[in-house]
């Protein structure tokens, strides 16, 4: 495609067609989108994020990351909608030009660019990073057990070759350590989301403990009114809650880590699951999942504008 | 390249909490080789897993032993990856 018009949301897309569309997107919209360049992944691959911004500095900021799953296609998918979507909806829908003549967005739609590569050209089925774990053959760590958040315990493995391997230590991956670094260089993100799928879920703070965090009424009546925006465009229903109260006990968690940085507002999901193909959602169903998603995203967005800390 | 010829992905429900605890340790029996897809999360509620076709006919022994219910959710994981990779193919023919 030669412009982000022409881009194909419909399918599915090579890691260079994402950042190919990246650059596009820059270019296109120079007062709006710029790409940073947070860090790189084990194996020298950018970690590319776009920021859209109408200026001011160091504004109140809202972050969504996808990927960072790797096989999990239709996030990233996703991602490329939502860019998309929000240049396209500035200046048009009210809601979302109020976020961003106030707020920064942060979005990035690769987050485990190896992984992501690796699921294109040898495995489709893979999930983790791709650095080798010395004295072992199994390669790779989860990237959303290896935050420090409860690092290590109940709910993650010592075990390289499991998908839920912590990893060495905490940060010890470079794509979870450039999303730390950035979160604490930038100190004022007010609300972060992680996108994964397919068990149709929105879930907040904590996965390692069942302890409440101290804002969990605000957040599940806030997820509460974001899954039933989302219900309202298909039916599609979710469930939400805490992680370990909603899932299982999972530590290490990337909004476990953000929440105890002071991020009220950190949320992950899980995107919808046709009943049929897991993770492998077929593409056809991308826009539908994107559109939906959307709804929830503004909500969560919306609510952190009127409701500064 | 990694290929799946044969691997099914099994859903299966559990009925109770004896149940869910079988399916909690089912990742640490390595000589299934599975791949959870989608992990346990409680009584009622469906936990995917790929297995391996060496390994399957023994698996589905052992979901029946336990009165574990299981439905074949994708019966060729292959088929799928070949169906999406001529997706793309297709959808990239058209663009250019």
């Amino acid at each position: 495609p030669r412009n982000t018009d022409s881009f194909d949301y419909a399918n599915y897309h090579t890691l260079s067609e994402i950042y190919s569309f990246q650059d596009m997107l820059v270019a296109e919209n120079p007062n709006l989108v710029s790409k940073i360049v947070i860090g790189q992944s084990y194996e020298g691959r950018p970690l590319n994020v776009l920021k859209f911004s109408t200026g001011g500095s160091n504004r109140p900021a809202i972050w969504i990351d996808t990927g960072i799953h790797s096989r999990e296609w239709v996030t990233q998918a996703s991602g490329l909608w939502f860019a998309k979507k929000i240049v396209t909806d500035y200046g048009k829908d009210s809601a979302l030009t109020a976020i961003l003549n106030n707020m920064d967005i942060f979005l990035e739609i690769a987050t485990n660019p190896d992984g992501y590569y690796f699921t294109h050209t040898s495995n489709r089925m893979w999930r983790k990073t791709r650095k080798p774990n010395p004295g072992n053959s199994c390669y790779g760590v989860d990237p959303n057990r290896n935050w420090d958040a409860g690092f290590g315990l109940p709910g993650a493995s010592t075990n390289p070759c499991s998908e839920t391997y912590h990893g060495p230590s905490a940060h010890s991956e470079s794509e979870v350590k450039s999303i730390v670094d950035f979160v604490k260089s930038h100190g004022n993100i007010k609300t972060f989301i992680s996108i994964h799928s397919y068990s149709q879920m929105l879930l907040y703070p904590c996965g390692y403990t069942t302890t409440p965090v101290k804002d969990q009424a605000e957040l599940h009546s806030l997820a509460e009114k974001a899954i039933t925006d989302l219900a309202s465009l298909y039916g599609t229903r979710y469930r939400y809650g805490s992680i370990i109260n909603v899932i299982y006990q999972a530590s290490g968690s990337t909004v476990d880590w953000t929440y105890e940085q002071g991020i009220k507002y950190s949320y992950t999901f899980e995107l919808r699951d046709t009943g049929s193909y897991g993770f492998l959602l077929p593409a056809k169903q991308i826009i539908p999942t994107a559109e939906e998603t959307w709804l929830a995203l503004m909500a969560l967005m919306d609510h952190t504008y009127k409701n500064p800390y | 390249k990694e290929t799946f010829e044969g691997h099914q992905v099994l859903r299966i429900v559990p009925k109770n909490e004896l149940q869910l605890a079988l399916l909690k340790n089912l990742e640490e029996i390595v000589e299934f080789e599975l791949d959870v897809w989608m992990g346990v999360t409680g009584v009622s509620y469906p936990v995917d897993v790929r297995v391996p076709p060496h390994t399957l006919e023994t698996f589905k022994s052992y979901l029946d032993s336990h009165d574990l219910e299981y439905s074949t959710m994708i019966e060729d994981v292959q088929a799928i990856l070949d169906m999406e990779r001529e997706q793309m193919k297709s959808a990239a023919r058209l663009v250019q």
